[in-house]
């Protein structure tokens, strides 16, 4: 289950502070996957308290969209932090990965597919063994039920390291690259990751917070209610 | 493979940084085995200007504690003050008991804090208001809550309440399941000229897959 608090000194009114928690739970709690399985429970809730001294509450009136504009972007920002956390402690997780999918014709497509990668059993065991299998990541995308279905012949596929250093292309437009499996398995055994793929369809994007797929998450929940 | 360590993750906040008007504590109250576990944690807002908002699972078995604060949320028109969270039974699937003790949980807080604030001699008070505390429960589930044990946890946590990182550090505990750190971080930022802080708290670390929304409006 997940569950989170947000609590802020900030003044903010109720209609304000639930119309930001929802935009910015869209973009981070909401993308991530540990395991693919929705919980009974999971919640994330908003409290806003005005002991900074603010004059006013911050509301959803025309006067105030700078300042509510200002208010959810740092929720949202927040908010990702916090998600990540969760995927970086996901059960029996060895390693956290980013996975971006740009060049979408919509961002919930992009979204989609995003979750589709993040939720691929295959791919989450093949990050564990630091195997890179880019033939899954394309079976996920493929698969993925998006409203405009990706053109095989358009989309790449990249390892991004998170020291900085060059990207590894895997797939470029549809066609596979010569890829040099030594600096690949260099990158995959970093603990922090990200998959880039990107389909050629148009300009929204999406991103995805996951982890791999452990021997002890196995572990852990096989007997959880004992 | 041996998972790293995730240590260097939790770490010390200085007591500045934490949003001002606002109390927590966790304490261990016996639904976890290990009495050095958290298990009950309270967080409350200790002004007149509260706002709360949620999102919530869209899984159609929605446990007692989500509709529990679903309800609170409406009736208060998301002036909500006050959550209490359990750790280790999930109170989900657990059918009418479980929301008598959802909402007994809720009730047992809102009580506690009318003795602070004197609010119980008030006439509101009598007319039975609607409840000011958020629920939150995670851990196993299909079992009922232990609600001896919860009640006087709620006591002990609510007679422990403070705004130091030790305060904030064990109600982020009370949240833990098999999450190997507690999660805690708070920042501050400038919003209409002024210094604001906020703070943060959650915990996973399996059946993770959200996907949340807005509580559904009252019918009309």
């Amino acid at each position: 289950t997940l569950l989170g608090l947000i609590a802020t000194d900030a003044a903010v009114s109720p209609a304000a502070l639930q119309a930001a928690l929802t935009y910015a739970v869209d973009r981070s709690f909401n993308s991530i996957s540990v395991d693919g399985d929705m919980s009974t429970n999971d919640t994330i809730l908003a409290f806003a308290n005005g002991a900074s001294g603010m004059e006013r509450e911050l509301s959803l009136a025309p006067e105030d969209r700078e300042v509510y504009i200002q208010f959810r972007d740092e929720l949202t920002a927040f908010a990702t932090e916090m998600a990540k956390l969760v995927v970086r402690d996901g059960e029996g997780a060895t390693k956290f990965v980013t996975v971006s999918v740009e060049g979408a014709g919509t961002f919930q497509d992009a979204h989609i597919i995003a979750s589709a990668i993040s939720t691929s059993s295959l791919v989450k065991t093949a990050l564990y063994g630091e195997d890179a299998n880019w033939g899954r990541i394309l079976a996920a995308v493929g698969a993925a039920p998006v409203s405009t279905p990706p053109d095989p012949q358009k989309v790449s596929v990249s390892f991004i390291p998170a020291d900085g250093s060059e990207e590894l292309r895997l797939l470029v437009a549809g066609e596979p690259e010569k890829v040099d499996e030594v600096r690949a398995k260099e990158i995959l055994k970093a603990v922090d990751l990200e998959i880039r793929v990107v389909l050629g369809q148009g300009e929204e994007s999406a991103k995805y917070y996951t982890c791999d797929l452990s021997h002890d998450y196995v572990t852990i929940n096989g007997d959880y209610r004992s | 493979r041996t998972p790293p360590s995730k240590s260097h993750l939790a770490y010390e906040i200085p007591d500045s940084s934490f949003p001002r008007g606002f109390l927590a504590s966790g304490v261990h109250c016996g639904i976890k085995k290990l009495p050095t576990l958290h298990d009950l944690g309270l967080i409350v807002s200790t002004t007149e200007r509260n706002s709360a908002a949620a999102c919530f699972t869209r899984n159609v078995f929605k446990a007692a504690p989500v509709l529990v604060s679903q309800e609170v949320l409406r009736d208060t028109g998301g002036r909500a003050a006050a959550v209490v969270v359990n750790s280790g039974c999930a109170n989900a699937v657990t059918g009418k008991k479980g929301m008598e003790d959802a909402l007994d949980m809720a009730r047992t807080v809102d009580a506690l804090r009318d003795v602070r604030t004197g609010a119980s001699d008030s006439q509101e008070a009598a007319s039975t208001p609607a409840s000011q505390t958020l629920v939150l429960s995670t851990g196993v589930i299909g079992q009922p809550l232990p609600m001896t044990n919860v009640l006087n946890g709620i006591a002990l946590a609510h007679a422990n309440l403070g705004s130091t990182f030790l305060s904030w550090q064990g109600a982020a505990r009370a949240f833990m399941t098999t999450d190997t750190f507690y999660k805690l971080r708070a920042r501050t930022f400038v919003l209409a000229g002024r210094k604001c802080r906020i703070v943060g708290i959650d915990k996973g670390a399996g059946m993770i897959h959200p996907s949340m929304g807005p509580p559904a409006q009252p019918h009309a």
